[in-house]
Parts: C-alpha cells; structure tokens; sequence
C-alpha cells in the first residue's frame, strides 16, 4: 500500500458515499445516470469475484463491501425507492447499456493476461470501468444543470483515478515485477475522458460561476 | 510473490 493509493481509495470511497448521502437525504437523484450506477455496479461484481476466495487484508475485503453495498444501494434507491424514483429523468437518461457492456466485453475476451474466466472478468471490470462515466457525462451535458454535489461526485471519481496512475507509477518503480499494461492503458483511458470533465470544472469553480457543459 | 500484479488493488 502507497500514499497515492490510499487516496485513490478514499477519494473513490468518499465520491460513491457523497452520492449515496446525496439521495439518501434529499430523496432525489436529479442528474444522476442509473445507467452509470447500474455499469459501476456490473464493474465491482465482475471485479470483485475473488471476494471470497482470495483473501488479501482486512482493508482490501471491508472496502470491497463497501463499494458492493454503496453502489448496489444507489441502483436499488433510483429504482425502486417510492420517492427517489420519481427523480429520475429517464426521458433524458438514454444511453444504451449494450453500447458499452459488449464491446468491453468482447475486448476483454480478446485481451487479457490469463483466459480464465475470472481474469477475463476482472479485465472486462477494468475496461467497463474506464467508460461507465459515459452515461453520466452524456445527461450531464444534456440536462446542462449541474447541482455541485453532482459535479463532486463526478470530479471524486475522476480525481480517484488519477491518484491510481500516480500509484502505478509508483509501484512500477518499487516492485520490479509489477507491469501491467492493460491496467495502465484502461486506466490513462479513463482519466482522460474526465479530462474535459476536469477542465470545465475547474474553470467554473475559478471563475466561481455555474459549472455549465457545452452542449 | 502470492498475488499477481495489481489484482491486490480494488
């Protein structure tokens, strides 16, 4: 464990629980995408299945039931909840699941370090994760509204894997086995496309005004 | 080492 990966947890640990606190005491999920919360779901189960079988610390088994429950909770509160649910725009929440689920899917199958079942699930978790923003990025341009709690959310999520490159980078340079390049790959990936995210973001909260998308 | 590279991260 390194300095950049703790915050990279807890910067990703803090973004899925601000959203969760978010609807939980609101009671609303205004501009935020189930689709995006039903791919991070599908990322943590695909990613997670050594749950219970490889056992690696107390740390690393607590968190990984945190982001299960945190991030099935918020699907299950913009589903099924009777009053949340009335908050979500699903006229405007369009993006195609099977837009990203299959070709993650298919890459995954095609490149991967290991063809077992579960490294190609936990590949297909990485490459998932690097796009599942996506969803949330496309309301958030469309609804053009973006409340803070719902730009913080995004900006956490974005910032906790970029502290996870700096992590690589570190680890590249300390543990002279570890190389993983797909992970690095999906994960510059992902970064990247917070990219523009970021750039908005920080203009408006420079110029203190409205954080706005362009169309 | 027991874990390959960077399956011990979550």
């Amino acid at each position: 464990m390194n300095i950049f990966r703790l915050a990279g947890d807890m910067t990703h640990l803090v973004s899925v629980l601000v959203l969760l606190l978010k609807i939980h005491t609101i009671k609303s999920c205004a501009g935020i995408s189930l689709k995006t919360q039903e791919l991070y779901a599908l990322v943590f189960t695909t990613r997670y299945l050594d749950l219970f079988t490889d056992y690696i610390s107390l740390y690393n088994t607590v968190m990984k039931l945190i982001f299960l429950g945190s991030s099935f909770s918020i699907v299950w509160y913009i589903r099924r909840h009777k009053i949340v649910r009335r908050s979500y725009d699903k006229d405007q929440d369009t993006f195609r699941h099977y837009f990203i689920v299959l070709p993650c899917l298919v890459l995954a199958l095609l490149i991967h370090h290991k063809f077992t079942f579960k490294e190609v699930m936990w590949t297909f978790s990485l490459y998932l994760e690097a796009v599942a923003i996506l969803p949330q990025l496309v309301l958030l341009q469309r609804t053009r509204n973006i409340d803070n709690l719902t730009g913080q959310y995004v900006f956490l999520l974005g910032a906790y894997r970029a502290l996870y490159i700096l992590n690589w980078i570190y680890r590249h340079y300390t543990e002279p086995h570890y190389v993983h390049w797909i992970t690095w790959i999906a994960g510059i990936v992902q970064t990247l496309l917070y990219a523009d995210f970021f750039y908005y973001y920080f203009q408006s909260w420079k110029n203190n005004v409205k954080l706005q998308l362009p169309a | 080492k027991g874990q390959p590279q960077s399956h011990d991260e979550l």
